[in-house]
């Protein structure tokens, strides 16, 4: 593993920590979009069947459990907590769960490598990974006064894609046989969806404002 | 077959 991978994990892990100190700190999930996370553990669930029947490392099976648990309690959290159900933003998070798992389900029906379900699945998940944080950007146009800790969370998610393409590019380049045309290509569009947000994160930080997405 | 895609990441 090199050090673009790790830092990639890290952002993420830490993304999920941010995320849920807001949740359970300050009892509140306003801004965050149900869907993306229903649609992270989606991703999560699909991609991880084979947590048990394919070891890479106690390293990579400890993660897939932490990305698991964390996306499943997040979930938890935003519909069944007594409390914190009352922030969601429910009227405001409507974008279509079809528009983005239809088209996903159909591509890795059309171009999975081998006809398995695990495999299908697979491929199901690379697809919805790269366009499930589309309803949180929509949301967070949204959302007035977007406070830190979301701003923050969604930086750090694009973060941990950025470092993922860096991570590729080492390997392109130390590794044999490391061609993976979907999985780059998946990668580069879902960095590519950040662009936007990236770009007015950036322009709050510098002028020192709060962070707003034009609409 | 083909190999199949590395399945070593996250």
């Amino acid at each position: 593993m090199n050090v673009f991978r790790l830092a990639g994990d890290m952002m993420h892990l830490l993304s999920i920590v941010v995320l849920l100190l807001k949740i359970t700190g300050i009892k509140s999930c306003r801004g965050i979009s149900l869907k993306t996370q229903e649609l992270y553990l989606l991703v999560f669930i699909t991609r991880y069947l084979d947590i048990f029947t394919n070891f890479v490392s106690l390293y990579n099976t400890v993660m897939k459990l932490v990305f698991l648990g964390t996306s499943s309690a997040i979930v938890y959290y935003m519909r069944y907590d007594r409390i914190i159900k009352l922030t969601y933003d429910k009227e405001q998070d409507t974008f279509k769960y079809l528009l983005l798992v239809a088209p996903s389900a159909v591509l890795a029906l059309a171009t999975s490598h081998v006809y398995t379900v695990l495999e299908v699945l697979w491929t199901f998940s690379i697809y919805l990974e790269a366009v499930a944080i589309m309803p949180q950007l929509v949301l967070l146009q949204r959302t007035q006064n977007i406070d830190n800790l979301t701003g923050n969370y969604v930086f750090l998610l694009g973060s941990y894609r950025g470092l993922y393409i860096l991570n590729w590019i080492y390997r392109f380049f130390t590794e044999k046989h490391y061609r993976q045309w979907l999985v780059w290509t998946c990668g580069v569009v879902q960095t590519i969806i950040y662009c936007d947000f990236f770009y007015y994160y950036f322009l709050s930080w510098q002028n020192n404002e709060k962070l707003a997405l034009p609409a | 077959s083909a190999p199949s895609p590395a399945k070593d990441e996250l």
